[in-house]
């Protein structure tokens, strides 16, 4: 379930359509402080259902959707979309045979939510079992936030067994 | 479960035994279970000792050993059960240049079975990359991709 | 100490609002109280607008935002009430190139008040030093310190 | 009140004498993960009357004294002296017409503390009441730690005001 592509529209500081392919290998993101690189690992950690604000440096879920800057005004809705290549033949029997599956998670300013794979309606419940079934699931030990690796050894020892309860 | 857990405790635990020399260039590190009677609830204390050095409490290690040694923990888990992709950001903002490469080193054997996203502002990092992806604010506020020549940095 | 307390806000709040300007190069930052009323208790909240950008929540500016904007709150108090020397710590490593020339400008600047040590592992950092130390265990475990030239970085 | 010399014995990863000599502007220390930079910094706080082991990163104060290596065994006490410029013949009448004035903070492995001011043997009070009548002492806006940085911003509201209260 490799990443193939990200699309990003709307979110944090991309309010203008953003798209990255991604091939084999090893990807870097560079820029300036502020840039927006961080951003782009909230908007895939988005896309695959987080649900908490405040993983996203937020106070509400609204927080992710473009609030405008001193040149542009804000935006109503954010949307990013995930493209996966699935050659592996995963996922629930109604995307098994796709080669590709296209994750998209959308929120509106007034709450209102959207989910979709491939372009087909479902619930945030369908997005989140894809990625556990698929074995992406895991974030905890795949995805390291700015700042959080020194977590894992500052933390107490209860707090560590997810880790391995994760990978068993 | 119970049997699950200690499975894959051990396995990670050689993996991590194995890991963190690569990235110390020697030195050991293990994980201990803090009560191995009570596999449900038991926690995972982590006892370091970098090349040279003596064992001691964990939170005595500098900035970068503590990084470093987390990345080996990290690393020693995903080489178990493997994530299709791994996002790490800016985790070598702590580490020295001869760490750094030790680090790339690794991530670039690890990239041929999972996909590697690394956010850095370090050369070194960028310098083992095979995709480059610049983001910069042209407009305040509003990001954008450009293509990057390393030399830009 | 009421009055006191709201004097040296006052003058640490101007000072803030003159040297987040300088280290962002523009933007506008500034203090303020959660409760006027009651000067013994309120709490200090902190509003941040980079150049461009909006005023938003605090939390959503990036690492390299965040730290600039300590930087800038700890240089506005030392420079209402400066203490004989100042120890730094890494405070650049989350930092990109630019930010970090414009942090060692300000250092630069203090350091004729004050004494600074800045502990680093960035060359520009270095380049702005008067004295430098290099600290190296060539004996594992021992530390000592040896004169530094700046290639060896 | 700036700072002449540190001087390093036995104090965590500084089992051999090592002293410091400062002078006017900026000094940088640098070198490679773990060589005892930061030790420097636990050094200063240390002497001048830190009593939380736990900020000086150990568990126990006895954590402050080299515990030996593969190659040297521990030794039985720590000692760091910082020797000051009195130039604005500052501090306690003893102390004032003195143009240096030597703080030394000594801890043996079996507990014993011992304090000195210019070599004369004093309590910890007379040390962190030196620092603070000769304005040193607020060493909350003047000694950040590593990773500490953050804090300020991550802080309740309430949290900060020390930053005031100190410098008022
Ligand atoms: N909803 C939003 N609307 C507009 N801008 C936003 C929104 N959310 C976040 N931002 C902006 O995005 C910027 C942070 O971006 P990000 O964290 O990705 O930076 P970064 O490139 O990782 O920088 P660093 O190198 O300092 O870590 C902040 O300036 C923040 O104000
Ligand atoms: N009591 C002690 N006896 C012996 N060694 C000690 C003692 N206390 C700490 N150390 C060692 O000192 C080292 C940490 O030093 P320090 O934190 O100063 O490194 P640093 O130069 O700041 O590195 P970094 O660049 O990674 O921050 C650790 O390896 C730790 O084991
Ligand atoms: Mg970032
Ligand atoms: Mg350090």
């Amino acid at each position: 379930m490799k990443i193939k592509r990200l699309e990003i529209v709307g979110f944090k500081s991309f309010v203008d359509r953003v798209c990255l392919d991604f091939s084999e290998g090893i990807a870097a993101v560079v820029g300036p402080n502020g840039c927006g690189k961080s951003n782009i690992l909230d908007a895939i950690r988005w896309v695959m259902g987080e649900q908490s604000a405040r993983n996203l440096r937020g106070r509400s879920m609204e927080d992710v959707i473009f609030g405008g800057s001193e040149m542009r005004k804000p935006v109503g809705m954010a949307e990013v979309s995930l493209i996966l290549s699935n050659e592996g033949r995963l996922g629930p029997p109604a995307l098994r045979d796709y080669p590709e599956i296209m994750v998209t998670r959308r929120l509106y300013r007034n709450g209102d939510s959207e989910y979709r794979l491939n372009k087909t309606p479902c619930r945030l419940l369908d997005i989140t079992e894809l990625f556990i079934d698929t074995g992406v699931g895991a974030r905890a030990y795949s995805i390291i936030e700015q700042g959080k690796i020194g977590m894992i050894l500052s933390a107490r020892p209860e707090d560590r067994r997810f880790l391995i309860e994760e990978a068993a | 479960t119970r049997k699950r857990f200690s499975e894959t405790f051990r396995q990670v635990n050689d993996r991590f035994q194995e890991v963190f020399p690569r990235l110390f260039l020697g030195g050991k590190a293990e994980l201990r279970l803090t009560d191995e009677q009570d596999l449900l609830e038991t926690g995972i204390d982590i006892a370091v000792q970098p090349p040279g050095k003596k064992l001691q409490n964990v939170n005595l290690l500098s900035g970068g050993e503590k990084a470093l040694t987390a990345v080996a923990l990290i690393f020693a888990i995903f080489l178990i059960k493997p994530s299709p992709f791994c996002i790490l950001d800016e985790v070598d903002a702590p580490l020295d240049d001869a760490n750094i490469e030790r680090f790339n080193e690794l991530v670039r054997e690890m990239s041929d079975k999972s996909q590697f996203i690394l956010i850095t502002h370090n050369k070194r990092t960028m310098n083992v990359a095979d995709t480059l992806y610049g983001v910069t604010m042209e407009s305040p506020g509003v990001s954008k991709l450009v293509s990057v020549r390393i030399n830009d940095f």
